[in-house]
C-alpha cells in the first residue's frame, strides 16, 4: 500500500505540473499487441492536420519498435524501458517529462506497457487514461479484468475487423461493458482501416 | 530477491511432489488471448484418446471461463483467481494442486494468467514452461519480450491463419527467435483450425 500512495502522490505533481503548462495527457493502457501505437501514430497524425503538437512517451520492457514507429511521424518522443517491471509508474514518467519541452507541445501521449492488470493500480498524472483490448483477444476480457475498465475515462475494443475470424460476438463484449463499466464510454474501432477512429478522438480530445 | 528465492524453493517442492506420482506437468504462460486455453482443450482432448487423463489448474485474475470451458472436456479442474496478482505463483499452485487427486491424473496443465513479462521470474514446478503468443499482436511480440522466450522449453506462436490481416511475416518472428531464444523449439499453429498442434503436443508429452 505504501508504494501505491507514493506512486499516487507522484502522479498528483505530474498532473499539476502538465497542467501548469495548459497540456491535455492522455495514457494509453491495455493488452499486449492490443493496437496502442497504431492509434497513437493515427492520433499524432490527426493532431498535426489540426496544428497541434504531441509529445509521446512510451514505456516497453525492452526494444525501440513502438519509439521508433511514433517518431516518424514527426512527435517529439521519449522511450522508456522498464525492464522487469510489467508497468510504468508515475516516477518513471516523471523523469521521461523532463526530456520532453512542454512549452512546445498541445497534448502529451502516454503509451503503457502491454498488460491489463497492475496498470490499473498505478495512475501515471495524466489527465485522461484509454484501455485498449482486441476482439481477437476473445470476447472474455471485458469481464476477465473489470478493475482496468471501470478506472478507464475511455474504452477502445479493436481490430473489429476481425471478429468473424475468431468467433467473437461484439454484443457479448457490450453487454459485459453495461454491466461492468456502464459509466464509461466505449468506441468499437477498426484503427488499420480507420472505422470509428475519428469519432474515438474527437472524443478522447473534448473537439 | 527474497520472494523470488522462496518462490523458487516451494516450486522445487511442487516439482517434488508430482514427479513422485509419476505425472509429467506442463505450463502454458503467454500474452492474454493468445489462445492458451483452446490449446489446453485440444491437449485435454488429445490426451483422452491415447488413454491418458489431464487435470488442470487453471489461474484467472477474476471469473471462471476458462474452468468452465476445459471443465466441459472432461478433465478434473481447479480454478484459482489471482485478483491483483498479474501470474501465478508456486504457493498458489502448490494449494491448488492439494484439490486434485494426483493418482487419478497422468498429466497436470497448468494455466497462468495472461502476461509476458512477470510469469517468467515466477517457475511454478512444472516440468516444462511453454509461452504461447498470437500473430494477431504484431511481429515484435519477441524481441519486445526476449527472457519469457530464453526461459521456456517450448514456444507456440498461434493464429497464424490471420497473419495476412494484421501484415505480420511470420519469418520475422521466426528471425527473432533464432537469435533470442535459438535453443528453444518453436512451432507455428492455427489452434483453431488445428494446423501444426498435433505436432506440438506430440513434442510437449515426449511422444
Ligand atoms: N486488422 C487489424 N489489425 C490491427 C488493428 N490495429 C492494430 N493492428 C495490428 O495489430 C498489430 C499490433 O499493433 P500495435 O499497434 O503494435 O499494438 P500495441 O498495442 O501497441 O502492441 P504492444 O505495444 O507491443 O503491446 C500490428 O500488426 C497492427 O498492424 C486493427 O484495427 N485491425
Ligand atoms: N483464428 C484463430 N482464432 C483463435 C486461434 N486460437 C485461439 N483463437 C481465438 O482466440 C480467442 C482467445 O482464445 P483463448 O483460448 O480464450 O485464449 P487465452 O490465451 O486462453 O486467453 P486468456 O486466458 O484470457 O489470456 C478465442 O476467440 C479463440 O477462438 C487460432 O489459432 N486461430
Ligand atoms: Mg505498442
Ligand atoms: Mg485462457
Ligand atoms: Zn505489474
Ligand atoms: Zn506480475
Amino acid at each position: 500500500a505504501d508504494v501505491l500512495d507514493a506512486n499516487r502522490r507522484i502522479a498528483d505533481d505530474v498532473g499539476e505540473h502538465l497542467d501548469s503548462h495548459g497540456i491535455l495527457s492522455v495514457e494509453f493502457m491495455g493488452s499486449t499487441g492490443s493496437g496502442k501505437t497504431l492509434i497513437i501514430e493515427k492520433l499524432v497524425d490527426h493532431l498535426a492536420k489540426n496544428g497541434k503538437r504531441a509529445g509521446v512517451i512510451v514505456g516497453d520492457v525492452a526494444g525501440d519498435d513502438d519509439y521508433r514507429r511514433i517518431k516518424a511521424h514527426g512527435a517529439e518522443v521519449v522511450n522508456v524501458n522498464t525492464g522487469k517491471e510489467c508497468h510504468l509508474d508515475a516516477h518513471l514518467v516523471e523523469h521521461a517529462s523532463e526530456k520532453i519541452d512542454l512549452d512546445a507541445i498541445d497534448c502529451l501521449i502516454v503509451e503503457n506497457v502491454g498488460n491489463l492488470i497492475c496498470p490499473a493500480d498505478f495512475p501515471l498524472g495524466t489527465k485522461k487514461r484509454v484501455v485498449v483490448i482486441s476482439v481477437t483477444e476473445g470476447d472474455d476480457m471485458v469481464r476477465k479484468h473489470p478493475v482496468i475498465f471501470q478506472i478507464a475515462d475511455a474504452i477502445v475494443v479493436n481490430k473489429i475487423d476481425l471478429a468473424p475470424y475468431v468467433d467473437v460476438d461484439l454484443k457479448v463484449i457490450q453487454t459485459d461493458l453495461k454491466r461492468i463499466a456502464p459509466h464509461v464510454p466505449a468506441f468499437m474501432t477498426d484503427a488499420k482501416h480507420g472505422e470509428n477512429l475519428e469519432t474515438f478522438m474527437d472524443a478522447i480530445l473534448d473537439e
